[in-house]
């Protein structure tokens, strides 16, 4: 059997969210890059947070070893952190860009957008 | 499904109220007035025009409208979870690279039956792999029609000093020709082409369109000479930026990251100062004098 608080809520800990998507709004002209970047000049590529704790969800699509590490933690937290909330899918966006001779270019940027997040 | 397709853009107002022109040297946006709010997400607004002049004229560079019809057409593809690499047009590339023409026309001959075009196309790696390149030539309506014809008028391209034929094209001889993209296959001379700078050369031929003699072959008596480019609709002495010879290039690259273009950007903004990180690192490592343009160095903001 593993560790539970027994009031079934934490301690004066506020409930820790959960692993999940949550927005991040990408602004390339913050980041001094729309002097060469033509389009987009913003995108929405979302970030993961949250806990993996016990038990983990089947749509975080756990590895063998996050459940592994996330059993331990849960029932000796000072044996192994928990396992970390990251994202597991990831889709490109396109680019178009003026490159060191002041050429137009159009290149397709992989792994730019989070689908989906999961514990590993 | 939706229907992605390329949409034109609506009214020159709509560029115009989105045109800004960057001097990229300075890093300064010289933004003309805009119209009121168009109420659109900012994902949705027209990406900024620049002028793609020549390069090594002025550092202003505005997106050729083929340019923004691929990258608004991929990414509608992209929205709607399509691989725009699976796109014919794409040839399976990920990278689209567009070069201006350089050349300009040789007014010393009376007839011009020979156009050089000439590209810079060093920027591009001979790490990635060439899976296609095009010449778009934009043939203006000809103003006059070009005399009686001989028979079938035909456009042939050569890489320059050459007799490699490339690609060519038969234009109408009868009726009223409309003002439209010509493209031509230009894979196999960039291939073969140390990746400095390309010139391709377009002649004028009448007779079959891919016989390399066409020219050569002893011409009978009666046929008159080929006719001048310049009446087929190919002159450059006018062109608006938007009707320049755009040579677009594909190229599949493997290097997945950003920081490949910004070290670049870096590289060409910059001389590599002492702080400058070690080859691939990136940001430059910590300790230099600022983490780099493109990051709001701690504390003061910086802008480029």
């Amino acid at each position: 059997t593993t560790f539970t608080s027994r009031h079934g809520k934490r301690h004066g800990k506020k409930s820790r969210l959960r692993c999940s998507k949550k927005p991040l709004h990408v602004n390339f002209k913050e980041l001094g890059w729309d002097d060469w970047i033509i389009a987009p000049l913003e995108y929405e590529a979302y970030h993961c947070e949250g806990v993996c704790d016990f038990p983990l969800r089947s749509h975080l699509e756990p590895t063998n070893h996050a459940i592994i590490q996330t059993l331990m933690n849960s029932m000796d937290p000072g044996s192994t952190p928990p396992s970390c909330c990251v994202p597991t899918k990831l889709t490109p966006i396109s680019i178009l860009y003026i490159d060191a001779g002041n050429n137009v270019v159009y290149k397709q940027y992989e792994d730019m957008v989070v689908e989906s997040c999961g514990c590993r | 499904f939706q229907q992605a397709s390329i949409s034109s853009l609506s009214s020159s107002s709509e560029l115009d109220s989105t045109k800004d022109v960057r001097s990229r040297k300075e890093g300064k946006m010289l933004r003309t007035p805009r119209d009121g709010a168009t109420g659109r997400t900012p994902q949705e607004r027209q990406p900024p025009q620049r002028e793609q002049e020549p390069p090594g004229r002025g550092p202003r560079v505005v997106p050729h409208e083929y340019m923004l019809s691929i990258y608004r057409t991929y990414s509608i593809a992209e929205k709607l979870g399509i691989n725009a690499s699976f796109f014919q047009s794409s040839k399976s590339a990920n990278t689209i690279t567009s070069f201006v023409d350089r050349g300009l026309d040789d007014l010393s001959h009376t007839a011009l039956r020979r156009q050089k075009y000439l590209f810079d196309v060093f920027t591009l790696s001979d790490k990635e792999e060439l899976v296609g390149a095009e010449l778009r030539l934009y043939r203006q309506a000809p103003a006059a029609p070009w005399g009686p014809p001989a028979g079938p008028v035909h456009v042939q391209l050569f890489p320059c000093q050459s007799q490699l034929l490339l690609d060519a094209r038969t234009l109408d001889a009868q009726g009223p020709t409309p003002a439209g993209w010509e493209v031509f296959d230009v894979w196999q001379g960039l291939r073969h082409q140390a990746r400095k700078q390309l010139c391709l050369e377009l002649r004028s031929a009448w007779g079959e369109p891919d016989s390399r003699e066409t020219e050569a072959r002893a011409r009978g008596p009666q046929q008159p000479p080929p006719p001048d480019l310049r009446s087929l609709g190919f002159g450059r002495r006018v062109r608006p930026p938007q009707e320049r010879a755009l040579l677009v290039v594909f190229t599949r690259s493997q290097r997945k990251n950003l920081f490949a273009e910004m070290r670049e950007q870096l590289g060409s903004a910059e001389a590599a100062g002492p702080g400058a990180g070690a080859e691939g690192s990136w940001p430059p490592a910590s300790g230099s004098r600022d983490a780099g343009p493109w990051l709001p160095s701690l504390g003061r903001r910086r802008r480029r």
